[in-house]
């Protein structure tokens, strides 16, 4: 989901 | 993984390594904030609880592990370790920190995504390192000689968060659905903070000077 692609960074 | 995402990782990292050169090997804090220590230690121990309930790639879960390993290891040095606590600029640094926190933390309550306490946390980490520098700013304005190595400390700090931001119009353009608006406010208003440092650390490089902060 779109949240999750925010969280794969630092 | 795109290439700003990997330059703005990996600036992030030289800066963390400049000021545990400063400290470690010369043993020396003078020009650095303990307050802006103190509130990247919580912003990594409160964003990164995510360790434990969601796997990204090794290359994320390490980066994680040496920004938590070096923020608190650069904060428990300036408090204890003699020789390094000794050459800590303790009048100046007295930027009240901890009034970041709380309206940080109000903020994160108000505006999220989710209302779950992870997702809190992780918004409230997105506030608070968007503030961070601060108390670094004004120490620096304080500080009458400011050494090469603090000044590009924060030069690095500053970089990242640009090349953060090239990162993300670089996914807004190529990624369907990526939009995070709590992300990109936070990180442009990070970004700004450090827009006057930037021009007077160029002045200092293009004039080949020791950089000063105007009061």
């Amino acid at each position: 989901s779109s949240d999750e692609a925010a969280k794969d960074e630092l | 993984m795109n290439i700003f995402r990997l330059a703005g990782d990996m600036t992030h990292l030289a800066s963390v390594l400049v000021l545990l050169l400063k400290i470690h090997t010369i043993k020396s804090c003078a020009g650095v904030s303990l307050k802006t220590q103190e509130l990247y230690a919580i912003v990594f121990a409160t964003r990164y609880l995510d360790i434990f309930t969601s796997f990204y790639s090794i290359y994320n879960t390490l980066m994680k592990l040496v920004f938590l390993g070096s923020s608190f290891s650069i904060v428990l040095y300036m408090k204890y370790h003699k020789t390094v606590h000794r050459s800590y600029d303790r009048e100046q640094d007295t930027f009240r920190h901890w009034f970041l926190v709380l309206p940080c933390l109000l903020l994160a309550l108000l505006i999220h995504e989710k209302f779950t306490f992870l997702e809190v946390l992780w918004t409230f980490s997105l506030y608070l390192e968007a503030v961070a520098i601060l108390p670094q700013l004004v120490l620096l304005q304080r500080t009458r000689n400011i050494d090469n190595l603090t000044g590009q400390y924060v030069f690095l700090l500053g970089g990242y968060r640009g090349l953060y931001i090239l990162n993300w119009i670089y996914r807004y353009f190529t990624e369907p659905h990526f939009v995070h608006w709590i992300t990109w406010i936070s990180g442009l208003v990070q970004t700004l903070l450090y827009a006057d440092f930037f021009f007077y650390y160029s002045q200092s490089w293009k004039n080949n000077k020791k950089l000063q902060l105007p009061a």
